[in-house]
């Protein structure tokens, strides 16, 4: 039996939003440590992986381990029926085939509950070493976001780069080319909007635009964006939900033939 | 010029 409380049923809706246009399908898996989920894109280049601890909901029991398969483009047409300040309530049945999803308003007078057939998918769970990055920078989300938008008018790619200068972005294309720095900012009014570099190694990495801009679906669940860097391997970008665990999108990057 | 590297060349399948 698996009933899984979450008071701020706002979060499961971004959470849901963040993932959809990256991934069709996939399983959700959920044992004592937490409700969570690792899938990557049909050309297997980009990686999402959710947690959502345990104690971060109101009610959580889950008594034996469960894999739940579900197309997300659904889950999200179903929690679309959720208002923003609605409750959540997770239910299934241990072998059965079937999630219930439930929504209770914040006065409690109305109550909708929908069943969803859960799916048998094969899904390749990828082992992920943990790695010395060379470079990690926490900025803000928004800001984030904003510099992928406009570097996507211009080139398909972005170089990274992060050097004690600041962190570098850089795109060309039919039009001409673009450079973004963002200097280390830590002379702020509140925390969330600093530029903190942590850098070991100077790295310089390129992606695919179309996959970063994707990953920016996750900025309404987090102020700030923490993106680690190595040569020779996938960038991650993590955005941490409160007081729950977090999102975290890898991409492997582009390399010289 | 830039190709494209698969997730496969640095993480391996559980």
């Amino acid at each position: 039996m698996l009933e899984l409380r979450l008071v701020q049923g706002s979060l499961l809706k971004k959470v849901l939003e963040a993932m959809k246009d990256l991934v069709t399908d996939a399983n959700f898996d959920c044992s004592a440590t937490g409700f969570s989920l690792q899938a990557m894109d049909s050309s297997h280049v980009a990686l999402v992986a959710l947690l959502l601890r345990s104690e971060g909901f109101e009610h959580y029991r889950c008594d034996r381990n469960i894999t739940m398969g579900m197309n997300l483009n659904n889950v999200s047409k179903l929690l679309k029926c959720a208002g923003n300040d609605d409750i959540i309530t997770i239910k299934a049945d241990d072998g059965g085939d079937t999630v219930t999803f439930m929504f209770e308003n914040p006065k409690q007078d109305k109550i909708s509950d929908f069943e969803m057939k859960l799916m048998d998918l094969d899904s390749e769970h990828l082992g992920i070493p943990d790695a010395e990055y060379h470079a990690i920078v926490r900025m803000p989300s928004l800001e984030f976001s904003r510099i992928c938008k406009d570097l996507s008018s211009i080139g398909d790619t972005v170089v990274i780069s992060v050097t004690k200068e600041g962190i570098k972005f850089s795109t060309r294309g039919d039009i001409g080319n673009a450079n973004i720095v963002c200097r280390q900012n830590t002379t702020v009014d509140k925390p969330e909007e600093a530029t903190v570099i942590q850098m070991n190694e100077a790295v310089s990495l390129t992606f695919a635009l179309r996959y970063l801009n994707s990953f920016t679906k996750a900025t309404s669940l987090s102020e700030t964006v923490t993106i680690s860097l190595s040569s020779e391997l996938p960038l991650v970008a993590e955005y941490k939900i409160a007081d729950m665990g977090y999102i975290k999108f890898y991409l492997a990057p582009k390399i010289e033939d | 010029g830039l190709h494209q590297v698969r997730l496969f060349r640095f993480f391996f399948v559980l």
